[in-house]
């Protein structure tokens, strides 16, 4: 998952999805991800974006983005995108 | 499944009582590595439309169908959903597929295989090609609770251990729970070493594997006479014509190789000596066997299960093997048979699977995991047409595997047969009525990790689980709490609950309202007392009476009080709350102290395992 840029794939997973009527999730997304790159174009940075059932998004990040989103007010937690297996 | 559902009480077709409208409305889940829809385990003939409650899609890629059986499919793996592996397929089956007949893998295990459900509906969600990303388990989630399956069975697992906010599963599964949805996750085949676990959170069920009374043996008959019984699953009929035997350092490549030749590494035999022969290893390594033109292979197997190979082969065990060198060395021309396996029923069992991962729990110390265990041994269900049991071009519509990944959609099928009975029963109930009725068993060793740790509550009992009488009922407010005892703090948890919390009053995560009873000592005391706290609520006659009885196991040392004795209910889903008071001296600090309190009302035995252990 690692690319040229050092970048690799990680989840950031943000718990329940807000009840407010006001909020959407895949919005809410792209805004974290161009505040903590600066970026205003995130193509290629948001892998997927978790909305029905729960809140939290996976995006190609930086460590020092990594620990920028961690640190941001509604994120639960960040982790690296592992491969887990059949058994 | 044509033998295993038998060994576990739920009969074939009008044996077992159903509730097929209820069960027809039923939706399983199943994340693993896809699905192959042409199967006749997934054929919808005699299917209506899908239920009224589903909201999901059929977006399997390209060249994918779905029907009235298989009415959901999604992928997150590159390609479509289509199962290239054969396992998703296996799986799918084993909880829900049809029910068909005169089934077998080349004779082997001949009868119907069935799921626990048969009528119920399959949704598919593909989260693995070869491996299974976090990102595409959580999608896979994130959907399957929004389009609305009742149970999700999920075979995968990791070889590390991660806190719950960091675990795909438990993260998932948290989700699911907090919608009515239980999640059936393999305990993992990283057994039998102690903690080996991964699978940790108490709101999703976990299960170990085990066998069941039927096993594949097949036997060698030596040029002697002398026939020895290997436990191997070999399909290959070679009409018991002997031939010549070669141990492999008999076959040394040189002089020099004489040691490695020995195990069959690959490099060390000359094939012009093997070509022919049965080949005779210390391993087994399938690779040398088919590229030295072995007609058969015979070697030293310690383990407890076997795999399809694409040679005859066959696995002894140790003294077995033994008498095999023997004969060898006896004769100047050894020569031997080996027969195509065979289906024998007399085994003892339930017995815990070597492979099958242990506790204990490294990250909820106080909780006991696995939860239960169903079979997980030799198991025939469907088969991909893209899966080739050989790697050559044989296709077989139904194929034998082993793993925890078998023995998790057997307790999958069974929890989806359960809320058949009971559609309003939250996931705790559902996994509450599993564990308090599964099979008492023992360890079959007496190592640290064949204890509770190997096997949870037990075997279980899919009819036995439909009437329970008593369940520990825990709702996401529950486990909330359970979370704010392990010190998660109130911020993190409202993000999580989706509600505010407050983490003052912190609950012992021992009190959690589960099925088992379970505590890590921080030392080995020389004495010691610990309380745990439970509520039942009855789900049985209304007019009960429940008496306590505390049984302990052999060598236990536990001093076990339950106060009050006796639950008088009046009423159905009355809830009465208990305490369970543990004490003792000196316990082993290498083996756990276990009992069992079983509560029964005459008809219903509600049994929980009790487990302290220290270091």
């Amino acid at each position: 998952t690692k690319d040229h840029q050092e970048k690799q794939v990680y989840i950031v997973y943000m718990g329940s999805l807000p009840s407010r009527a006001d909020y959407t999730p895949m919005s809410n997304h792209v805004s974290i991800l161009q505040e903590i790159t600066g970026e205003s174009s995130i193509e290629g940075r948001l892998v997927r974006s978790y909305k029905r059932s729960f809140n939290g998004f996976a995006a190609r990040l930086t460590e020092s983005e990594r620990q920028l989103v961690a640190n941001m007010e509604g994120v639960v937690s960040v982790f690296p995108n592992k491969k887990l297996k059949l058994q | 499944t044509t033998a295993s559902w038998d060994f576990m009480g739920l009969k074939e077709g009008n044996k077992t009582n159903r509730n097929l409208s209820v069960e027809s409305d039923t939706i399983i889940g199943v994340f693993d590595g896809g699905i192959w829809p042409e199967s006749e385990s997934f054929s919808d003939k005699g299917f209506g439309p899908p239920p009224k409650k589903w909201k999901g899609i059929c977006a399997g890629g390209n060249n994918f169908t779905c029907n009235n059986k298989l009415i959901g499919a999604r992928h997150y793996a590159p390609g479509n959903a289509t199962d290239s592996s054969g396992h998703g397929t296996h799986t799918a089956s084993i909880a829900a597929g049809n029910a068909v007949a005169k089934t077998s893998f080349f004779g082997l295990g001949y009868g119907t295989v069935r799921g626990a459900v048969p009528a119920s509906r399959i949704a598919a969600y593909k989260v693995c090609d070869g491996e299974c990303k976090d990102d595409y388990i959580l999608s896979a989630f994130d959907d399957a609770i929004a389009d609305g399956v009742d149970i999700i069975t999920i075979s995968i697992g990791d070889i590390n251990v991660y806190p719950f906010e960091k675990d795909p599963i438990a993260i998932g599964a948290f989700h699911a729970m907090s919608k009515g949805i239980l999640t059936v996750n393999a305990a993992g085949n990283t057994g039998p070493y102690t903690a080996s676990i991964a699978s940790l959170a108490p709101w999703m069920l976990t299960v170990a594997a085990s066998t069941t009374n039927r096993v594949f043996v097949n036997k060698v008959v030596l040029g002697d006479g002398k026939t020895l019984v290997g436990n191997s699953l070999n399909t290959f009929d070679l009409k018991g014509e002997k031939f010549p035997l070669v141990y492999g350092k008999s076959a040394a490549s040189s002089a020099s190789e004489v040691k490695c030749a020995e195990d069959c590494t690959p490099n060390c035999l000359d094939a012009s000596l093997v070509k022919g022969n049965i080949l005779v290893c210390n391993i087994f390594l399938p690779y040398v066997a088919y590229t030295t033109g072995a007609v058969a292979c015979i070697f030293k197997d310690g383990s407890d299960w076997a795999q399809i190979e694409g040679i005859p082969v066959s696995g002894l065990q140790e003294d077995d093997f033994e008498s095999l060198l023997s004969y060898i060395k006896s004769t100047n021309s050894p020569k031997a048979a080996v027969l195509k396996s065979e289906t024998v029923f007399n085994q003892p069992a339930p017995k815990i699977l070597s492979f099958s991962s242990r506790g204990p729990n490294i990250i909820a110390a106080d909780i006991l995991k696995p939860d239960v265990t169903a079979p997980g041994l030799e198991i025939l269900a469907a088969n991909s047409h893209k899966a080739l049991p050989f790697y050559d071009n044989t296709h077989v519509k139904y194929t034998v595997e082993s793993g925890t990944s078998m023995s998790c959609p057997h307790v999958a099928g069974v929890a989806a047969y359960v809320k058949t009975f009971h559609p309003k029963w939250s996931p705790s109930m559902i996994k509450s009525a599993i564990m308090t009725t599964a099979w008492s068993m023992n360890a079959s060793e007496t190592r640290y990790a064949s204890t509770e740790f190997a096997y949870g509550a037990g075997h279980v009992d899919p009819i036995a689980a439909t009437n329970p009488g008593l369940v520990y009922d825990s709702a996401k407010a529950d486990y909330i709490a359970f979370l704010c005892g392990m010190n998660y703090n109130a911020t993190t948890m409202k993000l999580i609950s989706g509600e505010a919390v407050t983490c003052t009053e912190k609950s012992l995560p021992r009190n959690l309202n589960y099925p088992s009873m379970s505590t890590k000592l921080s030392r080995s005391y020389s004495s010691f007392s610990v309380t745990f706290s439970r509520t039942v609520t009855n789900v049985g006659t209304p007019n009960s009476t429940y008496k306590s009885k505390v049984v302990l196991n052999h060598g236990s040392k536990l001093n076990v009080k339950v106060s009050p004795s006796v639950l008088s209910m009046k009423s159905l889903n009355e809830k009465q709350s208990f305490t369970v008071t543990v004490s003792g001296s000196d316990l082993d600090s290498k083996l756990p102290s276990s009992a069992n309190l079983i509560w029964s009302d005459g008809t219903h035995n509600v049994r929980s395992p009790i487990v302290v252990y220290a270091g």
